[in-house]
């Protein structure tokens, strides 16, 4: 199964992220 | 085959060009990789290879949902005391699954894998970033993340979706005071609400065995949720590398709402092992339903004439969880 999030976000929004890199529930996807 | 009467040598017949075609087909396919994998060498970038509408449309032929509610009656026989242990303790083998952070440690406890699959984790087991505005909903694997460009998603590198086709039309047409005064400009224009804002996108694949609760990533007022009744084909990252638009043929929650800086969607996206989606606080919602057509989806909004504010959820809340068959 996937989650897929989609959202509206000012244009300094950063990933902290690697494509591939396995996470963990309430780790940071990114930031502003 | 001399000796066989025959009735038998007519049904012997099939089979070698059964193992003819199939033994071709999967060599064209390794000497495919081979190709590609000397044009990578070379520093080539190489396509992602897409199936095409012919394999889709067989794939998507073959009774995912009907096997998936299999796969879910299977799973919740109920087990007899003495074989819980062995059978989970080889899927917590396979999956690499850490039962130091269930909430119930002893498996004994557990009635059929069904429920062992919808365990809960002790709370500290994962903390909630308190830094970062957007947290991870799930275990998982980051398939692909960045912003929306043209209103297509890529689902990986390079295979993208259509952002409108994947969430549907922005609001029910019914639930309009009035048509529209303007026609948005493009199905973007109808998603971002500030001067300056971007849509931002990440796809987070949750492997077999990966703990299937979803907590909430953000503060955010869930409004409509939109049910998609559609297959339930596997989403794995190779798949998502061959079938575009894969993740709009599948079955799946769309959750839209806001957070402080305006449009939130979370949408969960069954796949053929776990067929069920499950959102706490909406009770009618019934997935992988016999009753619902493929390709049709349900409306249903939060905000009411008593309540104009739809669900207030905080961050790290249980929101749902995916469920076998």
């Amino acid at each position: 199964s996937t989650i897929v999030l989609i959202f509206e976000a000012p244009k300094d929004f950063n990933f902290s992220l690697q494509a591939g890199q396995k996470i963990r529930f309430g780790e940071a996807l990114g930031s502003l | 085959v001399h000796t066989a009467p025959a009735r038998s040598l007519s049904l012997l017949r099939p089979l070698p060009i059964l193992v003819a075609t199939g033994g071709g087909y999967a060599g064209y396919r390794q000497y495919e990789k081979y190709r590609e994998r000397e044009l990578e060498k070379l520093g080539l970038d190489v396509p992602p290879k897409l199936a095409g509408h012919w394999e889709v449309a067989l794939y998507k032929s073959v009774p995912t949902r009907l096997l998936s509610r299999a796969w879910g009656r299977l799973n919740q026989v109920e087990l007899p005391h003495w074989l819980r242990r062995p059978v989970y303790s080889l899927y917590i083998w396979t999956f690499g699954v850490n039962m130091k952070e269930a909430a119930v440690e002893d498996l004994h406890h557990y009635r059929n894998l069904s429920e062992f699959f919808r365990r809960r984790r002790k709370p500290q087991a994962r903390p909630v970033c308190g830094l970062h505005s957007v947290i991870s909903p799930s275990d998982g694997k980051i398939l692909n993340f960045g912003q929306v460009k043209n209103c297509e998603v890529e689902q990986v590198k390079g295979v993208t979706y259509s952002l409108e086709s994947f969430l549907g039309p922005r609001t029910p047409a019914e639930d309009l005071p009035f048509p529209p005064a303007v026609r948005h400009s493009s199905f973007r224009s109808q998603l971002v609400t500030r001067e300056g804002n971007e849509l931002y996108h990440c796809v987070i694949y949750l492997a077999p065995g990966v703990q299937v609760g979803v907590q909430l990533p953000r503060i955010w007022n869930g409004r409509p949720a939109r049910e998609y009744q559609c297959s339930l084909m596997s989403v794995n990252p190779g798949m998502a590398r061959w079938i575009k638009e894969l993740f709009c043929h599948n079955e799946r929650v769309v959750l839209t709402g806001d957070w402080k800086h305006g449009f939130f969607s979370l949408t969960a996206v069954g796949a053929t092992n776990v067929g069920s989606i499950r959102i706490y606080f909406d009770r009618d919602l019934h997935t992988n339903s016999p009753r619902y057509s493929k390709g049709s989806y349900n409306d249903f909004s939060f905000v009411t004439h008593a309540n104009k504010e739809g669900i207030p959820m905080r961050k790290g809340e249980h929101l749902g969880e995916f469920n076998l068959g």
